[in-house]
């Protein structure tokens, strides 16, 4: 499983 | 954005409030690694330079902006203004061996290999570990003001909300998926492990945080 993206937090 | 991950925000921000009260309401930065805050504002400098490329939302961007601006000011008292009061023997933890950490796994766990990518993954693992020149300076003296013992609290509650808005974004959004924030958020939660005990045992005393050195 790819990782989700973009990055939403800080 | 949930309330978990709100909470962490807050509690990041007033972190940093604390901490700016703490210098300029006592005129001194006794207490205060430096060293931490130079890998913070690395952190911050590294991560949020997407803003530039990515738009997330207003109030990404804001903290973001936040966040670099904050921290630059505190290294800005530190390192100029109340430079005199630096307690420079106790900041002694040796930042090398944390940034080549980051910097090694960050070669290794990114989703992709392009410059942003890179860079992000490494603040998130030198973030993970950035509070042990502080935790160490803190071991080291035993005792410390209160607003700065405030200060690491908040820091460490942060993350802690976080990997709960980890486990609530887990559950309720289908492809949510960040294995290397995780880690490295749990990561950098545990290395408070012994500081929340201590914390909290010596707010049920009403007495100033005290560590066993």
């Amino acid at each position: 499983r790819t990782a989700s993206r973009p990055h939403d937090e800080l | 954005m949930n309330l978990f991950r709100l909470c962490g925000d807050l509690s990041h921000v007033v972190s940093i409030v604390l901490l700016l009260l703490k210098i300029r309401a006592t005129r001194s930065c006794v207490g205060i690694s430096l060293k931490t805050q130079f890998l913070y504002l690395v952190v911050f400098v590294t991560r949020y330079l997407d803003l530039f490329v990515t738009f997330i939302s207003l109030y990404n961007s804001v903290m973001k902006v936040a966040f670099i601006s904050t921290t630059a000011y505190i290294l800005y008292l530190m390192f100029f203004k109340f430079k005199h009061t630096y307690d420079k023997d106790h900041d002694t933890f040796r930042i090398q061996f944390l940034i080549a950490f980051a910097a090694a796994l960050a070669f290794v766990t990114p989703h992709r290999y392009s410059l942003l990518e890179v860079l992000w993954t490494f603040s998130l693992w030198l973030e993970s570990v950035a509070i042990l020149p502080q935790l160490y300076m803190l071991q080291t003296t035993g005792e410390c003001e209160n607003l700065t013992s405030h200060y690491i609290f908040a820091l460490g509650l942060y993350r802690a909300l976080y990997a709960v808005n980890w486990v609530y974004r887990y559950s309720t959004e289908p492809g949510y998926w960040q294995p290397v924030t995780w880690i490295a958020g749990i990561l950098q939660t545990a290395l408070y492990g012994d500081f929340f005990y201590y914390y909290v045992a010596s707010r049920r005393r009403g007495k100033r945080l005290k560590l066993p050195t």
